[in-house]
């Protein structure tokens, strides 16, 4: 993520970066499901021991394609020090102190943060919503993240087509923002009856992931500007308020 | 439950919350 801003200093190409990196993590967890139904399909399970096994195999199958592409990364990357250089932009050594004076990098930091907390937490919760609260057929477990994977997809590509400045980032959160209060408000009450309206409301929790999230990481890109050689630190710090802030949500929520 | 307020309300209050701090935010 912190690459995308040595690769390029114009703002509509990093948020078309940004935009295909959210489209291609959408593949990767599409590329799960069809390892899955290949483990599947491939082997019977008769005991429980069995989905034991299948379960490790697609385990250990998506580690292995996991650890090849990091592979074909690390050999096939060229070093983006070769293009700061043409930018023209220093190497001197940005302290840590320098972003805690920017008040930008708190409201940046806490829309990322609540943006991947949306986003994960609810992720969470989905299987057990559909089977547990909705009483859906075993298969909406798979099927209604699988809509939503494909629906984030697609957003992602059509946001790569477009012209970005920061209005229209704060303009395209906002939208997804305001789908995921209505999307959020029709789970909260939908009565069971109408569990097959989940497969409705999980393409627009889709769109709203994607628009969010791309956006959300092209705030940070618009935060670090020119300042390349601070990038690592503010993505690597506000990643790990995520990841933190997701823990505790969970933690909380798990309490009750 | 547990599960409606994870999947539902705290999305949803979450989004609120980023839509305020954006609006707020000099880009």
């Amino acid at each position: 993520m912190s690459m995308v801003n040595c690769i390029s200093l114009n703002s509509t190409s990093r948020v078309v970066m940004a935009s295909c990196r959210n489209a291609f993590t959408m593949v990767a967890n599409l590329s799960l499901y069809a390892v899955a139904l290949v483990v599947f399909s491939t082997t019977k399970s008769t005991t429980h021991s069995d989905i034991e096994n299948q379960y490790h195999w697609i385990a250990y199958t998506s580690i292995f394609i996991g650890c090849c592409f990091v592979g074909v990364f690390h050999l096939g990357t060229k070093e983006p020090r070769l293009k700061i250089r043409v930018h023209g932009t220093s190497y001197a050594r940005i302290s840590w102190a320098y972003w805690f004076k920017k008040v930008l990098y708190y409201q940046v930091g806490l829309v990322y943060m609540l943006t991947r907390l949306a986003q994960n937490v609810s992720q969470a919760y989905l299987a057990f919503y559909v089977i547990e609260d909705m009483r859906m057929a075993k298969s909406a477990k798979a099927l209604v993240p699988a809509i939503i994977y494909i629906s984030s997809f697609i957003v992602s590509i059509i946001m790569q087509e477009m012209y970005w400045t920061g209005q229209r980032l704060k303009a395209y959160y906002c939208a997804g923002g305001v789908l995921w209060v209505f999307c959020g408000a029709s789970i909260l009450f939908l009565p069971q009856s109408l569990s097959a309206f989940m497969y409705v409301i999980s393409v627009f929790i889709g769109i709203a992931n994607a628009l969010m999230t791309v956006t959300g990481v092209s705030m940070q890109s618009v935060l670090v500007g020119s300042d390349l050689n601070g990038c690592a630190f503010v993505y690597g710090s506000l990643s790990f308020l995520d990841k933190v802030s997701c823990g505790l949500a969970v933690f909380v929520l798990q309490s009750f | 439950s547990v599960t409606r307020y994870g999947l539902g309300l705290l999305p949803a209050v979450c989004s609120l919350a980023g839509m305020a701090i954006t609006y707020t935010m000099k880009l």
